[in-house]
C-alpha cells in the first residue's frame, strides 16, 4: 500500500542524512501512482500533486524523522479538504411539494436510491411520494412500484406511454392534492452525450423546479467520471452526488474526480442493495479509502 | 493527438495521458510504453508510433485461449453473471435475439428472483427476442429456476439456454456461494453445463474490473466477457489488462439499449477507437 511504498522510498535515505527535494519528488511519484490506481482522473491527479508539492517540500516533511508518514498526512489532509468540510444534506427548500430529481447513467442505482431516499425522508418526518419517470426501460415503473409497496410509500401511477415531463407535472399536482410534501423523481438512465435525452432532463427540471438534483454515480467509475459529471453539471446544475455501490472494494477515486471537476458535494453513499443502506457522506473516510 | 510541432517527449506524455484516461491502468501503460521504446528505440515519427501502439494493444487483446468451441451440446447452456447494474439482463435479451435470428430455439431462465421486477424485465426481453422463458415467483430459489430452465429446454428440444442471475458484488461471499450453487444445479441436469459462463462488465468501470474478473473467475470459472455501454465516452481500456492478465477472451461489446446493439468483439476496431 502507499504507506509501505513511501516508507521504502524514504528508507533509502536513512543513511544519507538530510532529505533532498528529489527524495520528496520520488515520494510524490508514488502518491501519483496510488491515486491513478484508485481511479482518480489523470488531470485531477496532476493538479493535486502540483498543489501539494509546496507543502510537501516544506519543513514538516524535510525536518521529519518519518518523512513518509508526513507525506501521507499531508495527502490525507489535502484530500479531505478537497472532498468537502463535512456532510451536506439534501436541499429541501421552497414551497411543498418539494421535488428532488435523481439523474445519471444507466445502471448506476437511481431507482434503488429513490427507495432509499424515501426511507430517509420518512425517518425525518416527511411524507415522500415516489414518481417513476422512466418510460423506456422494460418494467422500470413496476420496479419502483414494487419498492414503494415494500416500504408502504405511495407511488404515482405513471403510464409508460406518457411523456416523462407530463408525468412529473401530474405527480406534483397529485402530491399537492394528497398532502405529500416531497417528491422523488426517478428518471431513466441516459448517456451524458445523448442530446435528446439530456434535453428531456432539462425539460423536466424547468417544468417542476426541483429543489435538489442528485447525480447518482457508481463508485467504481473510472476515468470517465470526469466527463459524466462535467456534462451533467453543465447541463443541469446539479445540487450534489450520490455515490453508489460503495460496499464493494472499489477505492472510489471517482469521488475525487467528480468533486474536483464540479465543486458539487457528495451528499450520500449507497452501501448495499437493501433500502436502509444509504449513508451520509464523510469526506475523511473517502480520503483514506482512495489512498488504499 | 500528435499535432505538428510536438516534441517526442510531449508525444510520449500525450500517449501516457491517452492510455491512462482510457482506463488501461498505470502499470499496463508503463509496460506498454517500456515495451515500445525497447522494441523501437529509434521511433521519431508520430504516425509510426501510433501504428506501433495499436499493434501492441491488439497483441495484448488477443488471448491464447480460443473462444469456446461451436456449440455442439443440446441445449448449449450459458450462465450470465456480473455485479449490479452492468447490463446482464439486457445483454441476454440481445444474445437471445441473435440466436433466434440464427434459427436457434432459445429458452431463458429467470434466475434473478431477488431484485424488484427483475423477472418482469426479463419477460419483456424474452418476448422481444422470440424466446421461451422459465420463471418462478419472487424470492424463489435461483438454483431451482436454473435447474427447471435447463430441464424445460431439454424437454422442448431447445438449442440454447441463457440463465440470468442477480447482480452481486464479487466481494460478497455468501452471494458468490449462491452463484456456485446455481452453477452446480445446472451441471446436475447436464453434466457439462454451463458450457459458457459470460461475465458482463461495464465499460465505465475503472481498475475495479480486475478484482471483479478475479473473484468471479475464482468462484465459478469465467469463459468469456461481454463489455457493455461502449456507446458512451468510456473507452473500456481495462480489458487490455484483463485479457493479458487472465487470458479470458472478450467476446461481445454492448453499444446501446436496443435488441440489435450487440457486436462481436474486434480487437483492431477497439484499438483504433483508443486513438
Ligand atoms: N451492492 C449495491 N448494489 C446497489 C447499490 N445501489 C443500487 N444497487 C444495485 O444496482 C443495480 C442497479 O440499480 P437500479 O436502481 O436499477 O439502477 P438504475 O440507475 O435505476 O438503472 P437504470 O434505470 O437502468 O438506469 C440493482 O441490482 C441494485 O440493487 C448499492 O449501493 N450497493
Ligand atoms: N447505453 C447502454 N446502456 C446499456 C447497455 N447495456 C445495458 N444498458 C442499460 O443498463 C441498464 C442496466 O441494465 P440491466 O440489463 O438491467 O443490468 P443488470 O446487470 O441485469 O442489472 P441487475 O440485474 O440489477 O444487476 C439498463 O438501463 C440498460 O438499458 C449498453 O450497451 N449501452
Ligand atoms: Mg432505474
Ligand atoms: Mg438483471
Amino acid at each position: 500500500n502507499l504507506s509501505e511504498r513511501l516508507d521504502s522510498v524514504f528508507k533509502k535515505l536513512k543513511g544519507h542524512g538530510k532529505l533532498k527535494e528529489k527524495d520528496v519528488e520520488d515520494g510524490l511519484k508514488e502518491v501519483r501512482i496510488a491515486l491513478l490506481e484508485a481511479d482518480v482522473h489523470y488531470k485531477v491527479v496532476k493538479k493535486f500533486i502540483n498543489d501539494i508539492k509546496e507543502r510537501a517540500l516544506g519543513q514538516e516533511v524535510m525536518k521529519s524523522l518519518t518523512p513518509g508518514q508526513q507525506v501521507i498526512k499531508i495527502v490525507n489532509d489535502e484530500l479531505t479538504k478537497l472532498m468537502g468540510a463535512s456532510h451536506e444534506d439534501l436541499n429541501l427548500s421552497g414551497p411543498v411539494p418539494i421535488p428532488v430529481m435523481l439523474v445519471g447513467l444507466q445502471g448506476s442505482g437511481k431507482t434503488t436510491t429513490a427507495g432509499k431516499l424515501a426511507v430517509l425522508m420518512r425517518k425525518n418526518g416527511r411524507k415522500p411520494y415516489l414518481v417513476p419517470a422512466d418510460v423506456y426501460r422494460p418494467a422500470a415503473i413496476k420496479q419502483l412500484k414494487k419498492l414503494g409497496d415494500q416500504l408502504d410509500v405511495p407511488v404515482f401511477p405513471s403510464d409508460a406511454k406518457k411523456d416523462p415531463v407530463k408525468i412529473c407535472r401530474e405527480a406534483v399536482k397529485k402530491a399537492r392534492k394528497e398532502g405529500y410534501d416531497t417528491l422523488i423523481l426517478d428518471t431513466a438512465g441516459r448517456l451524458h452525450v445523448d442530446e435528446e435525452l439530456m434535453t428531456e432532463l432539462v425539460r423536466i427540471r424547468d417544468a417542476v423546479h426541483p429543489s435538489d438534483i442528485l447525480l447518482v454515480a457508481d463508485a467504481m467509475t473510472g476515468q470517465d467520471a470526469v466527463n459524466i459529471a462535467k456534462s451533467y453539471d453543465e447541463i443541469l446544475d446539479i445540487g450534489g452526488v450520490v455515490l453508489t455501490k460503495m460496499d464493494g472494494d472499489a477505492r472510489g477515486g471517482a469521488a475525487l474526480s467528480i468533486k474536483a471537476v464540479t465543486g458539487k458535494p457528495i451528499k450520500f453513499i449507497g452501501v448495499g442493495e437493501k433500502l436502509n443502506q444509504l449513508e451520509p457522506f464523510h469526506p475523511d473516510r473517502m480520503a483514506s479509502s482512495i489512498l488504499g | 493527438l500528435f499535432k505538428s510541432g510536438t516534441t517526442m517527449e510531449d508525444l510520449w506524455e500525450e500517449i501516457e495521458e491517452r492510455l491512462i484516461t482510457s482506463d488501461i491502468g498505470v502499470q499496463t501503460t508503463m509496460d506498454i510504453m517500456e515495451n515500445i521504446s525497447k522494441k523501437f528505440p529509434k521511433i521519431s515519427n508520430p504516425d509510426q508510433l501510433k501504428a506501433v501502439l495499436k499493434e501492441e494493444i491488439i497483441s495484448l487483446l488477443n488471448t491464447q485461449t480460443a473462444a469456446p468451441e461451436k456449440a455442439t451440446a443440446k441445449p448449449h447452456v450459458v450462465m450470465i453473471v456480473g455485479i449490479n447494474g452492468v447490463g446482464k439482463t439486457t445483454t441476454i435479451g440481445k444474445l437471445a435475439a441473435k440466436s433466434s435470428d440464427e434459427g436457434k430455439k432459445v429458452l431463458i431462465a429467470a434466475a434473478d428472483t431477488f431484485r424488484a421486477a427483475a423477472i418482469e424485465q426479463l419477460v419483456i426481453w424474452a418476448e422481444k427476442a422470440g424466446a421461451d422463458i422459465v420463471r418462478h415467483r419472487d424470492n424463489a430459489d435461483p438454483a431451482a429456476v436454473a435447474y427447471d430452465g435447463v430441464e424445460a429446454a431439454v424437454a422442448r428440444g431447445k438449442d440454447i439456454v441463457f440463465v440470468d442471475t442477480a447482480g452481486r458484488l464479487h466481494t460478497k461471499i455468501s452471494l458468490m456461494e449462491e452463484l456456485k450453487k446455481i452453477r452446480r444445479a445446472l451441471s446436475k441436469k447436464i453434466p457439462d453445463a454451463p458450457h459458457e459462463v459470460l461475465l458482463v462488465l461495464d465499460a465505465t468501470t475503472g481498475q475495479n474490473a480486475l478484482s471483479q474478473v478475479r473473484l468471479f473467475n475464482n468462484a465459478i470459472g469465467v469463459t468469456g466477457i461481454a463489455l457493455t455501454k461502449l456507446d458512451g465516452t468510456a473507452k473500456g481500456g481495462i480489458v487490455v489488462s484483463i485479457c493479458s492478465t487472465f487470458d479470458i477472451p472478450l467476446k461481445y461489446i454492448g453499444v446501446g439499449e436496443q435488441l440489435e446493439d450487440l457486436h462481436d468483439f474486434d480487437p483492431a476496431l477497439f484499438a483504433d477507437a483508443l486513438f
